[in-house]
């Protein structure tokens, strides 16, 4: 449990600006 | 009972506070163990030097333990009033305290409805470009033809420009004032003509 | 006097705690429990317990280090200090994560979609003005292909 809490705590921290990056990464290839 | 995840205070610090303080309350309570065995083997290597003494091992170890049980039950205690305090106070995270990764959260606060009307507004202002786009180059495709369209125009309305400037040169300033002159002048010398044949005619 | 910070709480909640533990744990109880050995040798009991006394404290100081250590504690609790300093002025609870990923990353990514809204507006603006000076053009060069006919059909028609 308390690995989970970890996991999803930092997965939380941190895949926003992934997703972010991966997003806007994928926006400028179909601006292309 | 429900259990708090303290999740938040998780992000924070890359651990639960709780496990946290498991770690620590497992190692002290290890700690004392072994404390408490080292007392004891001491105790018993010091009676080894006193053999007329009536003390047993088994007494030493039932003193160890009577020594032990006190101790755990107020570490116990303690530890739990210490563990109380720095959940409250240290290892966690206000409810008034957002993390600064999470800053968007409260600076942009979009509803499921806000976001897709951003996202439709953005898919139709991509498509106004590329139909302004599109236009853009229509535009400049008919423009570079309407050179080429006026090119050949000016070059027959310079035709003719020519042409009159070559009647000019051999004396005819108007050439439709010209040629009107000389189809009367024409037109007076077949007069003349006819009026010579009858004069002619009468004579013989 | 300003707030002490979450280390300084943290270290003296700690040294409270082993301070009330040692206090428990008295030479009196010590040598009340270990009577037949205390009966005998006194002094030898006095020292083996200063000696457990100092072993134990030291021991959990050293432990307390290391899980400062290695969890970096001392500079989470100041970061943490700060944030909590900067928060001060607000009352009402911050927003938590809702246990919906899909929608807690949606206000992550609105900042590069407004960013994009703009540039788009931008040059859709940029885009129309240039068409507009290139459709003035066409028009133009329009009128004066109508011209040039004209002044054409004119001379044509002066020939005939």
């Amino acid at each position: 449990f308390d690995e989970l809490i970890v996991e999803t705590a930092t997965k939380r921290k941190q895949w926003p600006k992934k997703i972010l990056m991966h997003a806007i990464q994928t926006m400028k290839a179909e601006q292309e | 009972m429900s259990v708090n995840p303290m999740a938040y205070e998780a992000q924070f610090f890359g651990f639960t506070p709780q496990t946290c303080m498991l770690r620590v309350y497992i190692a002290f309570q290890d700690y004392l163990f072994e404390m408490m065995l080292v007392v004891e083997s001491v105790i018993l290597k010091k009676l080894v030097g006193f053999p007329d003494c009536k003390i047993s091992p088994f007494q030493i170890r039932k003193s160890t333990e009577k020594f032990l049980l006190f101790m755990k039950d107020h570490f116990d205690k303690l530890f739990s009033k210490m563990e109380e305090v720095l959940l409250q106070l240290v290892l966690n995270i206000p409810e008034n305290v957002l993390l600064p990764e999470d800053k968007v959260q409260e600076q942009y606060p979009y509803s499921k409805e806000q976001f897709q009307a951003l996202q439709d507004e953005i898919r139709q202002l991509q498509q106004q470009y590329k139909a302004e786009a599109s236009a853009g180059q229509a535009l400049r495709a008919e423009l570079e033809e309407q050179k080429a369209v006026q090119a050949e125009l000016e070059k027959i309305l310079q035709w003719f420009d020519g042409l009159e400037n070559i009647c000019r040169e051999h004396g005819t300033g108007n050439f439709k004032e010209s040629f009107a002159f000389l189809t009367q002048n024409s037109k007076k010398l077949q007069d003349v003509l006819k009026e010579v044949e009858e004069k002619s005619k009468k004579i013989k | 006097p300003a707030a002490p910070s979450r280390a300084q709480v943290f270290a003296t909640v700690v040294d409270t705690f082993l301070e009330k533990l040692v206090a428990a744990g008295s030479y009196q109880r010590f040598a009340s429990c270990y009577r037949c050995f205390y009966k005998l040798q006194p002094e030898m009991t006095r020292g083996i317990y200063d000696q457990f006394v100092s072993q134990l404290q030291a021991s959990i100081k050293e432990e307390i280090q290391e899980v400062k250590d290695e969890g970096n504690l001392e500079v989470l609790f100041n970061s943490l200090d700060k944030i909590a300093e900067e928060a001060q002025s607000r009352e009402e609870p911050a927003w938590r994560p809702s246990g919906i990923p899909e929608e807690d990353v949606r206000s992550a990514v609105v900042p590069y979609l407004l960013k994009h809204r703009s540039y788009l507006r931008k040059v859709l603006k940029e885009k129309e003005e240039e068409n507009g000076k290139v459709a003035e053009s066409v028009l133009a060069g329009r009128e004066r292909i109508a011209e040039l006919q004209q002044l054409i059909q004119a001379r044509k028609r002066a020939w005939q």
